[in-house]
């Protein structure tokens, strides 16, 4: 308990600092899977907006579907996860 | 559950594997462990076989690298992508890919297997006390060789019981030095080096020379890791170094001073103030079986689920008693149907065609027999046969037969006797192979040959219903050689067996030395083991890989049977 609450932050050499925002993230995320594209019946693809997207991310993944980027969201992104993509277009 | 569009599944039960590379992170038979197992979790509940190939193309090729390695879909470093793998398919497709920036272990932080000691390739136990102090790492303590060691109980003190951790002074990996241990120091393009380094590479793996010269004789492994290995950081790899010191004050163990995200690193070097250099310290990591589990249901058509506790869910989460969910189980009946039950394996089964005799003995699992005869192996000159059976080498011998234990790393195991585990067959066996597919064991003795399936027997059958020729004598040695042939040895003659039709191939016999240059003609005894070809005779063996080159010329009972 004597540990100095002040601590100081140092620049690591080489850490690979993912200073992303959660917004970039999200869009990173949501087109890797295969999230923002759908391929119609005529086999046209099309993009889908964000929120859709999101929607369809948070039933996949069991969240609840607000279609916003919500904390348990970006939470979930975050997560150590297979690189299948979710949705195949 | 879902499937890949197309229902995309494999057109055959009988699926191949091969592991074409290893992580540092683990001891290889970990990893090939975490992949049977993994495989296995599959075949439990459906009528699919796996079976593991060493050289050739398979339907699953296992394989690790980092970030861009060679695929449209690089890694991304430590955390986020941990692997991937594709559909059932041709070339590419149905393979697995393990990103290797991941710590991989078995999801309970590092997973270390012993070798040498007296622990017969034990895992260690951390903590262990050792001169009543408590360590959770390999040490080095106790030792002036600075081989790094560690306890396989909870006490060394009482237990004394210990093995050596994977390190670069016990043995490598890959490479072309067959596991030798690096040389320190060692030169480089002209430079000294006096520990691994990754000069020279850019796929970031850390290497070493087995030899004082690297320039002149080009001999070199990759080095395991150790378990005090950084990930990450600028030193991936290195061994953290304690204490060290960091912002004037000394640290003796990992510390997150320094970082807003609370991760604990450590220093590489003495003084991270001056050298900078520094890793994240060994975590959890993650279980490698669990996530080859994942991926290998991709590979055979199945893919993500949202049911969250199913194991084709596409996030990682660490489940210690792990067990199929009922929606994995769905998905894999579906594209394969459900596990074909397997006959009871009794000799009065109606299918089998051995001859019940009177001593015939109720078939039971292998035991040590309680009258063993007093003969040591060690003192056996020569064998009538060597073969790999179910991952361990057999020694046969008069009615008698050894066997490795441990992958071939433990102490032989044995006398047993054959009569016990394969009633039909003669005292004197002159070859025995099991055929990777089907995992039959076909034995040859003079002009006859059986073969078992578990407990099943037929034969004997005369050699000549396979089409060899009525004159020969007998089969002196076996080596398969994948899509279901054997080559069978005979004097300085081979023919080519298909196992399938049990027919020999047109064109044959050929003569052994056209193919097999540099080994005896007249070896009594040729076995494949470990993806190397044996060529025995009197008490030495010939080994040869699998590009035809003979890369070492042993004792078989030092090298083989460990005496």
């Amino acid at each position: 308990w004597c540990h100095p609450i002040k601590s100081v932050f140092v620049k690591f050499p080489g850490d690979v600092i993912k200073n992303t925002t959660d917004v970039e993230l999200a869009e990173t995320y949501l087109k890797r899977f295969g999230y923002m594209e759908v391929q119609e019946k005529s086999g046209v693809r099309s993009l889908v907006s964000t929120s859709k997207a999101l929607k369809k991310l948070q039933k996949q993944l069991g969240l609840e579907e607000t279609g916003t980027l919500d904390k348990a969201t970006v939470s979930a992104m975050k997560q150590p996860r297979c690189g299948v993509p979710d949705v195949h277009n | 559950y879902q499937t890949f569009p197309g229902d995309l599944k494999w057109d055959h039960n009988d699926i191949t594997y091969r592991v074409l590379n290893y992580s540092p992170d683990m001891e290889e038979s970990l990893i090939d462990d975490a992949f049977a197992r993994a495989f296995k979790v599959w075949s439990d509940v459906t009528p699919l076989t796996f079976t593991r190939l060493y050289d050739g193309t398979a339907d699953i090729m296992i394989s690790f690298g980092k970030l861009d390695h060679g695929d449209p879909y690089p890694f991304d470093g430590t955390d986020g992508l941990l692997a991937h793998a594709y559909p059932p398919g041709e070339g590419i497709q149905g393979d697995a890919h393990f990103d290797d920036d991941e710590y991989w272990t078995l999801g309970n932080g590092p997973a270390v297997k012993t070798s040498y000691g007296n622990a017969e390739g034990a895992m260690c136990h951390f903590p262990f006390l050792f001169e009543g102090k408590s360590y959770s790492t390999c040490i080095t303590e106790g030792r002036t060789d600075g081989l790094p060691w560690c306890a396989t109980t909870a006490d060394y003190d009482k237990d004394q019981k210990y093995g050596f951790c994977p390190s670069e002074l016990l043995f490598t990996f890959g490479g072309n030095s067959d596991g030798a241990e690096c040389v320190f120091p060692f030169t480089f393009l002209g430079k000294q080096y006096d520990s691994c380094t990754t000069e020279g590479r850019t796929d970031g793996y850390r290497w070493c020379a087995t030899t004082a010269n690297f320039d002149t004789d080009k001999k070199f492994g990759f080095c395991p890791n150790r378990d005090t290995a950084v990930t990450g950081g600028n030193s991936e790899g290195e061994p953290c170094q304690f204490p060290f010191i960091f912002l004037g004050k000394t640290y003796t163990s990992c510390t997150s001073e320094g970082r807003s995200d609370g991760k604990l690193w450590c220093a590489t070097t003495s003084n991270f103030d001056t050298d900078q250099k520094w890793g994240f310290c060994p975590d959890k990591g993650y279980s490698l079986f669990l996530v080859a589990a994942h991926e290998f249901g991709h590979a055979l058509g199945l893919d993500h689920s949202n049911i969250q506790d199913a194991l084709m869910f596409p996030m990682y989460k660490y489940v210690a008693d792990f067990s199929l969910n009922e929606d994995d189980i769905e998905g894999i009946q579906y594209l394969y149907g459900p596990k074909i039950p397997t006959k009871p394996s009794t000799t009065s089964s109606p299918v089998s065609t051995a001859k019940p005799t009177a001593q015939t003995p109720k078939p039971t699992a292998p035991t040590v027999p309680t009258t063993t005869p007093s003969v040591d192996a060690c003192q056996v000159e020569i064998f009538d046969t060597i073969t790999e059976i179910q991952g361990e080498l057999h020694f046969f011998k008069d009615g008698l037969y050894w066997k490795t234990s441990n992958g071939g790393k433990g102490n032989h195991k044995g006398p047993f006797r054959i009569s016990e585990r394969w009633p039909a067959l003669p005292a004197k066996i002159n070859t025995a192979f099991e055929d990777h597919l089907t995992k039959k064991i076909y034995f040859f003795a003079d002009t006859r040959f059986w073969v078992y399936n578990g407990q099943e027997v037929q034969g004997p059958r005369r050699i000549e219903k396979l089409g060899l020729p009525s004159t020969l004598q007998k089969v002196e040695g076996a080596l398969q050689r994948g899509k279901g042939k054997v080559i069978l040895f005979s004097g300085e003659n081979f023919w080519r067996l298909d196992v399938k039709t049990q027919r020999i191939d047109k064109g044959y016999p050929r003569f052994t030395d056209q193919k097999f240059g540099g080994v005896p003609v007249d070896s009594h005894d040729v076995f494949l083991y470990k993806g190397h070809f044996y060529f025995c005779r009197e008490i030495y063996y010939w080994r040869m890989n699998s590009r035809m080159q003979v890369n070492r010329v042993g004792y078989v009972k030092y090298d083989l049977l460990r005496c």
